[in-house]
């Protein structure tokens, strides 16, 4: 219904500025409908903009700002409609050791609630989780998982 | 709901059974290039009814069964079952204790496919219709695959709204 | 030839001049996300000839000229420079030696452009031709940005065809 | 020409499929045409298999290993037609150790004829460089390069 899907439009877009700020220390962004008198059918425009800089269409930003931004909204997300468990499969590869400092962070403040999987080449990454699960090819194209390891 | 347990076999390079406890806040995969790690994430897609064999990296769905290597011959179904336990102390509104959910998907080389949710053959109506709402329903934003991270920006405003409306 | 260096002043976040030498056989680019590292290599794109803004991920050309901060007020024009030496002893049949190649693309707010090789104002369509066949041409090999190094693989049988075809 | 663009496509291949072996310890590769009666024309189509497994749709290859295979095809270009210089983003993001170490020895061995600007955030791929530059934004949306060391 049109009421619901402008609840969680207007929280999830609350969570996605706090959790910007947070992880870019400033900044404006927010989600935004295309056509505001249709609510119901409207699709949904992302902007944002890193402290300091000026508001330009989110494709100039960075490789690695992008994917900061696009974890915080599905964070934003997670914070109104938690599910149950999340798999990340290397969304830290872009990210410089500060951010993947404040994604790892991030991920710890919200696993009380969502159980994360997480795939990654990341010593930091990998320093952040409680199990870890190692696998191979000792036969080729056969996988095995050979290790079970716990921080 | 929390994860409990992944199970697989016959899945893409998984071709001996493989049984993943999940019982972490936070589980990390790790290994080299191509061991794996995509594979198990995609399982976990494809139990809970991932149907566009693109989003799994193939053309059509069998390419999800083992295809064999020059030592193993290929097999004839794949496999895999999502074990989730309720959390301590889960109720149901009147006050019934929630039960597990046990979700197994099976496919096999002819194109015929089951569906198990607590042991109970079912439609992949059901399975889709069991975690609608939760992320990992229909379109899925739990699930973010390699590469995939930045498409929310980079994906179309409907494409943007149906997220938002999962959700919702 | 080979590199000597790159000029640049008001692309992108680059608002005052920066020079870049580039004496060495390997250089690396290091620095924190969103810093303008990709804008250097999309800066080398440019005054090569890049007429796409969608591939300097910008919607309009206007957008690689430096946008102002809070602090700073936007700038009328983007510049880069491009200097490519001879090798050593390289030189053209006839024994003549081979001359230095210094490229200039100046984009100003008005749409207008300019283009000079070897300090003479030229067309796109001569820096096309200097660079046509050594992979830095129309369908450069030669630089490949953050996150289309899989393109080729993913990309349609007539672009791969493009590729060889600009190294035949 | 016909005549033209088949030798290279030949010359382009069989490196490819040399550089492939030495990258991935054996396997096959190569490219073909999706229509050999008209060279003219055809689109181009590519196939790899790592030492092991079977063939099958080059898709269903790793992110790592997709990354590999494409960079052999490039330096499989350059070995024919050398450019001047080449520019690398990021490409060693999805690489673990062992293929970090691969990338950067055939970098290395191809920098006497080509001129390698790599940009990364991997120690291992910084090691290999004589020269780096690093940038920074001291003011916020403002680059400048404000450090070059040297190996
Ligand atoms: N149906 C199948 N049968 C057998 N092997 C398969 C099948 N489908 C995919 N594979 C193999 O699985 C491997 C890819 O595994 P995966 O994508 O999980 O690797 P990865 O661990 O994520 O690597 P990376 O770190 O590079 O992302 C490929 O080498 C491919 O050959
Ligand atoms: N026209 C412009 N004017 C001013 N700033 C711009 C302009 N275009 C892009 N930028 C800024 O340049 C920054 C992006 O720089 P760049 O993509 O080079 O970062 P990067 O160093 O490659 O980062 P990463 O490691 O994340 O890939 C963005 O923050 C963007 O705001
Ligand atoms: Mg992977
Ligand atoms: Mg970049």
């Amino acid at each position: 219904s049109c009421e619901q899907f402008l609840e969680a439009f207007k929280a999830i877009d609350l969570h996605f500025k706090d959790l910007f700020r947070v992880l870019f220390g400033g900044g404006e962004c927010g989600m935004l409908l295309l056509d505001e008198q249709d609510a119901l059918e409207s699709g949904i425009d992302i902007y944002a903009q890193p402290p300091g800089k000026k508001l330009q269409n989110i494709m100039l930003l960075s490789g690695g700002e992008k994917a900061l931004i696009a974890f915080a909204l599905l964070i934003a997300i997670f914070k109104y409609r938690p599910s149950p468990f999340c798999v990340l499969d290397e969304v830290d590869a872009p990210l410089d050791e500060a951010n993947i400092a404040r994604f790892t962070n991030l991920v710890q403040s919200m696993s009380d609630v969502t159980q994360f999987i997480i795939i990654t080449h990341n010593k930091r990454t990998i320093e952040t989780s409680q199990r870890i699960y190692g696998i191979t090819m000792e036969q080729p194209g056969v996988s095995k998982v050979v290790s079970v390891s716990f921080n | 709901h929390k994860l409990e347990s992944l199970e697989l076999v016959g899945f893409k390079s998984f071709c001996d059974k493989t049984s993943v406890i999940f019982n972490d806040r936070i589980t990390s995969i790790v290994g080299p290039n191509g061991c794996g790690k995509s594979n198990v994430a995609e399982a976990i897609s494809w139990v809970l009814g991932e149907q566009r064999p693109k989003s799994l990296r193939g053309e059509k769905m069998e390419d999800v069964i083992f295809n064999g290597t020059s030592a193993r011959k290929p097999l004839g179904f794949a496999e895999v079952t999502l074990a989730l336990k309720p959390i301590e102390e889960a109720t149901l509104d009147d006050g019934i204790p929630v039960d597990p959910i046990v979700v197994t998907r099976r496919l096999y080389r002819s194109g015929e496919s089951e569906y198990l949710i607590n042991d109970r053959r079912c439609r992949l109506l059901d399975i889709h219709q069991t975690f609608e709402g939760t992320g990992l329903g229909f379109t899925s934003y739990a699930i973010i695959e390699q590469g995939r991270i930045g498409s929310i920006l980079t994906s179309k405003p409907m494409e943007r709204r149906s997220l938002i409306e999962e959700a919702a």
